[in-house]
């Protein structure tokens, strides 16, 4: 895991070495 | 989950970091330029089709809190976009040096920006405000890699460094430690905050710690058999802390206890 982000419709992104 | 790769789009898989606009956009750092994404396709940002990309790779994003533009911190410059245009920061702009390594967003507008191990701020006037070098403050030790940008709190940016939290204002060139009772570590590398502004998880060199009251108690520990550092921790909106060790995948921290997610 590199970064994690909530967005404003309630969905938690996260960013990978290997992707999104 | 779902996972989307280069295959679907994506310039490059490394993601190094995330950022959400007004207009709902979600943009991926990578090291082949910023990839903007609707949900459905990815449009790639990068010095082929942008003449402000003198580097292709980006640390960190961040969106501006007064006009929504986006900041991107790459290897060779500050970026902002702004209503379709992209304009470079530089060091023959005030730049301390040409890596931008962290971004974090001001209330007033404008960044934070963590850059040649000193703090400076960004605004759409330029390069406003550049600290000393925050490894020759007097009461550091001299080699302090700054690792975070925690929060910003009146005219203050709390940061992170090797040696534990410090806070420095807006105008003041030297940073000051902050203080954190009942806790030692040889080496921070991220923490969390709570509403009121108190540390309350840390990832360390030696392993995961939180904070009940005014005691810090260790999750997981070298002695524990967890070998992990931590360096990213993300507390989404459910009040659920997430944390990534190393090597070891993604977790979350629930009840105090350690509990791996995949």
């Amino acid at each position: 895991l590199t970064s994690a982000l909530n967005d404003r419709e309630g969905g938690l992104w996260l960013g990978t070495s290997d992707g999104l | 989950i779902h996972r989307w790769t280069g295959d679907d789009g994506l310039p490059q898989n490394r993601i190094s970091a995330l950022a959400q606009t007004p207009d709902g956009y979600l943009w991926c750092g990578t090291w082949f330029g910023v990839a903007r994404f609707d949900g459905v396709k990815f449009t790639s940002f990068d010095h082929n089709r942008v003449a402000a990309f003198r580097d292709d790779a980006v640390n960190a994003l961040a969106v501006d809190r007064i006009d929504g533009s986006l900041w991107v911190g790459t290897r060779d410059g500050l970026l902002r976009y702004a209503k379709g245009d992209w304009r470079r920061l530089g060091t023959g702009d005030g730049l301390p040096g040409p890596m931008v390594w962290r971004l974090l967003p001001r209330t007033k507008g404008g960044v934070w920006l963590d850059c040649a191990g000193r703090i400076a701020v960004a605004t759409d006037h330029g390069i406003v405000w550049v600290s000393a070098p925050i490894g020759t403050a007097p009461d550091g030790p001299a080699d302090e890699t700054i690792r975070q940008l925690v929060s910003e709190s009146g005219d203050a940016l709390t940061f992170l460094t090797d040696s534990g939290p410090k806070r420095i204002r807006f105008g003041e060139p030297m940073a000051s430690t902050q203080p954190v009772p009942d806790f030692s570590s040889p080496a921070w590398r991220a923490v969390l905050m709570d509403d009121e502004g108190r540390l309350v998880t840390a990832g360390t060199e030696e392993g995961l710690a939180t904070r009940v009251d005014s005691r810090w108690n260790w999750v997981a520990t070298s002695r524990q058999g967890w070998s992990e550092q931590t360096p990213v921790l993300h507390r989404d909106p459910t009040g659920v802390i997430w944390g990534a060790p190393r090597t070891k995948g993604l977790g979350q921290l629930r009840d105090g206890e350690w509990k791996p997610v995949a």
